[in-house]
């Protein structure tokens, strides 16, 4: 996090705000909602107390504005500068002005939602500045989060709580961290191969690494905001050239970009018994066009082709890949082994010697 | 051979404007006066560069176009 320069923050931690004006994309309940929450966002990590004011000055102002709004700072029509926030302090210091020209929202992912907009904007207006954080509320670019799933990151908590102090409560809040690619403690939720690139899940983001590019950390909700966070399992579906993913008992299918019309599906669709409640890691074998689902010690293979669970499953995982199990995050096939990533480690089990070949840290993936 | 000189000549717009509002600092005020406007230019997109974990290039490569087309907040990423 940074904060401001000169450090500018309220002197009472007792802030008013007023609502001037409403955007007409949104009804006028729906903005009061998302401003509420979005000042529930700092007030649960601070101290700082927020209440609202129906008419005279507010020390935060909140107002949609069109271009030139006399403040030396135009708005730029559609797209582009979504808002803009003044630093904490009095007249104009402390108000927040959103781009009447975006089209705002109130849930899903036409449009700019306003919680996740106003709750960066206040985020100046307690005085913080952007955050190179990629995964941090105060970074500058916008990504959709689901505004009931949104937790405030841990980068946010602490740059808040380095400004107002921490709550008056024995338990602090904690937030998501970022995760950080060579970071020795690095695990993986899931992992796929899908057209020649690898896919590393990790809680709301994931890790894509393509041959003749650097690593890239995207928000999963940024290629598909209907995903859920913390994907489980994955695998890439070679005959049917697609991605699958698992959370709990449903699963999403993805071809590209789009999510497969009727998805997400039970995971019981696929034969596996009602006692299964998820799917700890998956791994597809081109060759045999065999899916197989690792649950606890036990696996499961299905027949893509013949799109049916085979006979004579589950079994013990360490019956057939000794040396490995019982738990596994995610599988993975590559290059005629299969590997196994289990904490910080990854195992790589040799099909043909029925053995585990070698044993590194996970994220030598990511090419750390 | 030159390829799409108007296009570049929009992107290069787009960039000065993207870096004129985000990051102009103080260390522009004191930049030595016989810099010229592509040092400063330059000087700026890499502190973009770094800000955004992009490769430092000094240079508007496709990526960090990328990166300055995505919606964002209006308040500068350096600075006050």
């Amino acid at each position: 996090f940074t904060l401001t320069d000169g450090n500018p923050k309220w002197k009472r931690t007792n802030i008013t705000y007023r609502i001037l004006n409403y955007t007409p994309d949104m009804h006028q309940s729906d903005v009061d909602n998302a401003i509420k929450k979005a000042l529930e966002v700092w007030s649960n990590a601070s101290p700082l107390t927020f209440k609202r004011l129906y008419d005279g000055i507010a020390d935060i102002m909140i107002s949609f504005e069109v271009r030139d709004h006399r403040d030396n700072s135009p708005f730029d029509g559609p797209n582009g500068i979504l808002a803009h926030a003044f630093q904490p302090g009095d007249n104009i210091g402390g108000d927040v002005h959103f781009d009447e020209e975006e089209s705002w929202s109130s849930k899903g992912t036409r449009g700019y939602n306003l919680f996740i907009v106003a709750a960066h904007e206040l985020g100046h207006s307690m005085g913080l500045s952007h955050s190179d954080d990629a995964g941090a509320l105060m970074y500058p670019t916008y990504s959709y989060t689901e505004p009931h799933l949104f937790r405030l990151p841990q980068d946010d908590i602490d740059g808040i709580q380095a400004i107002y102090g921490k709550l008056d409560n024995p338990v602090q809040p904690t937030g998501p961290t970022t995760p950080k690619a060579c970071d020795p403690r690095t695990t993986f939720d899931a992992v796929a191969s899908i057209r020649g690139e690898m896919m590393f899940f990790k809680g709301r983001q994931f890790w894509r690494k393509h041959p003749q590019l650097d690593l890239e950390l995207y928000f999963i909700a940024l290629f598909w905001p209907n995903l859920p966070s913390r994907i489980e399992a994955a695998y890439e579906n070679y005959e049917k050239d697609q991605l699958v993913l698992f959370k709990g008992n449903q699963y999403w299918v993805l071809n590209g970009y789009d999510i497969q019309y009727g998805y997400p599906k039970s995971i019981y669709h696929l034969g596996f018994p009602k006692t299964v409640k998820k799917i700890d890691a998956a791994f597809s074998d081109p060759e045999s066009g065999k899916t197989y689902f690792f649950v606890g010690n036990k696996y499961w293979r299905y027949d893509e082709i013949r799109q049916t669970m085979e006979a004579g499953y589950p079994k013990n995982i360490a019956q057939t890949f000794k040396g490995v199990g019982p738990k596994i995050d995610a599988a993975l096939q590559h290059d005629g082994y299969v590997y196994f990533f289990q904490g910080t480690k990854v195992l790589q089990f040799n099909p043909n010697s029925r053995r585990v070949q070698s044993v590194q840290r996970s994220n030598t993936w990511l090419n750390c | 051979a030159p390829v799409d000189l108007v296009r570049n000549d929009v992107d290069m717009n787009f960039v000065k404007n993207y870096l004129n509002n985000y990051y102009s600092s103080e260390d522009e005020a004191i930049a030595p006066f016989y810099y010229d406007d592509n040092v400063t230019l330059a000087e700026k997109l890499k502190k973009m560069q770094q800000f955004f974990g992009l490769e430092v290039t000094g240079n508007p490569d496709s990526e960090t176009l990328a990166v300055m087309k995505k919606p964002r907040c209006g308040v500068p990423d350096l600075g006050t």
